[in-house]
């Protein structure tokens, strides 16, 4: 069956969440949500982290000012230290 | 301003410079002439000076790269990471990479070479990303004309931090 644009959407937004908070913010390519057992969400964690460093309500959540930020060109060197 | 975890710093204030390629995209002149001002905008504020140097390894090496290039930080192509930067240290620290596949300019078309080196050579000296939208050292691409370009208050209180005052 075709996959709904709606659905296409959504993997395109999470790719483009990870692929930014792998580059910028450490998050660990293990740390996806379906690997881990309990705990806090890392993806959530580091969107926080993100949304309070450019000074965005902190959700939590890949809001359209969250997005933004993310497709905005910029420098390659991770906003946190390694 | 935000400096490099673990404060690193150059232990001389007298750096040399290197390119090691140009882009096709500007005239060889106009990239020597971004180098120099990107390097003025930080000598302007601080003791620092640079010497630009063609036949031996200098501390802050310049290039021009492609994808994968061997520093495990590969370009995306066009758009997204316009270029990134090593903190100061030996070998590759304090070198700057460019994103060959960005569209390169002395203007505001494409991306503005200047305004790119300047923001990574804070890098290489030791800066990390600011959160002031307005500061050089602000992560996000954001056009200033080059005669127009005044480093923000922000960005010379974090340089001045970990090299003080120019002298001059």
């Amino acid at each position: 069956l075709p996959v709904s644009p709606e659905a296409e959407d959504e993997r395109k937004t999470l790719q483009l969440v990870e692929s930014y908070l792998q580059n910028f913010y450490n998050l660990q390519k293990d740390q996806k949500p379906h690997l881990r057992t309990k705990g806090d969400n890392p993806i959530v964690e580091k969107l926080k982290e993100m949304q309070a460093f450019f000074g965005l309500q902190v959700t939590g959540k890949p809001d359209l000012d969250t997005l933004e930020i993310m497709k905005k060109s910029r420098c390659g060197v991770p906003d946190v230290g390694e | 301003y935000s400096l490099t975890p673990g404060n690193p710093k150059w232990k001389r204030n007298d750096l040399t410079y290197r390119i090691l390629n140009y882009t096709p995209k500007m005239r060889q002149a106009d990239v020597e002439k971004a180098v120099q001002k990107a390097l003025s905008v930080w000598s302007n504020v601080t003791p620092l000076t640079f010497k630009k140097v063609d036949d031996r390894e200098a501390d802050i090496m310049i290039s021009f790269a492609y994808r994968d290039h061997k520093d495990n930080s590969p370009f995306d192509g066009p758009n997204g990471q316009l270029a990134h930067a090593f903190q100061p240290g030996e070998g590759i620290g304090g070198d700057v990479h460019l994103d060959e596949e960005e569209d390169w300019s002395k203007d505001g078309r494409g991306y503005n070479l200047f305004i790119v080196l300047a923001h990574e050579l804070g890098h290489s000296l030791g800066l990390s990303h600011s959160n002031d939208p307005g500061a050089l050292m602000y992560p996000s691409y954001s056009y200033t004309a080059p005669n127009e370009f005044l480093l923000p208050q922000d960005d010379i209180d974090g340089i001045q931090a970990i090299y003080g005052q120019s002298s001059a």
